[in-house]
């Protein structure tokens, strides 16, 4: 599924 | 990926790693709390079981990897191997005031009520108070081995660099994600008095006296 955006973060 | 977000992450990385060095070097855990270093392992926990559903890049993986494995390691020196210079009658917030009502306002506020965005949502809610035992330690015993205030600085420059990261990513990607933004500023808030002290008085005193 599309990546939260924020998830991409420490 | 901004350089505010990278040096956050370095400066995040170069306080568990001093954290675990002095421990390690000292054979000492002396003036560190262990109820704060539970709480980050708690942190990582909650907020990186990501790591067995998604993949977003090697970096991330393995800072993550690496966050845990120190944050329990550190633990671990704490709690079993140099238990006898654990300071426990220093270390004595009570951290059940953190953990429930961090758990309740997750469960209240979050962007999805989902398990695994309701655990992140923990680990954001309780990173920003985590310290507090930490702090709490140093002001009763009213000192600090200068390592321990180097590893607050890092500890408390990298969340500071996340908030002009999340300025940049606003301004740059039009993303920004309120619950970390809040909880950051608290968390950041936090550290203000002892950035105070580490920069007025850090300069040459072999301890931090942090009037009580």
């Amino acid at each position: 599924e599309e990546e939260a955006p924020g998830k991409d973060e420490l | 990926m901004n350089i505010f977000r990278l040096t956050g992450d370095l400066s995040h990385l170069a306080a568990i790693i001093i954290l675990l060095l002095k421990i390690w070097k000292t054979r000492s855990c002396a003036g560190i709390s262990g109820k704060s270093q539970i709480l980050f392992a708690l942190v990582f926990t909650s907020r990186y079981l990501d790591l067995l559903t998604s993949f977003i890049s090697l970096y991330n993986t393995t800072m993550k990897v690496i966050y845990i494995g120190c944050a329990y390691a550190t633990v671990y020196l704490i709690y079993a191997k140099f238990k006898a210079t654990y300071d426990g009658n220093h270390d004595t917030f009570r951290v059940e005031f953190l953990v429930v009502p961090v758990g309740g306002l997750a469960f209240l506020v979050n962007h999805d009520f989902s398990p695994l965005e309701i655990l992140w949502t923990f680990s954001i809610y309780l990173e920003s108070v985590a310290i507090l035992p930490q702090l709490f330690m140093i002001s009763k015993t009213g000192e600090a081995e200068t390592i321990t205030t180097h590893y607050l600085f890092f500890l408390g420059l990298y969340r500071a660099l996340y908030l002009i990261n999340w300025i940049w990513r606003f301004y740059f990607e039009g993303f920004f994600d309120m619950i970390a933004i809040v909880a950051g500023v608290v968390q950041t808030i936090l550290y203000c008095d002892f950035f105070y002290l580490y920069v007025t008085k850090g300069e040459g005193r072999s301890q931090l006296s942090i009037p009580t």
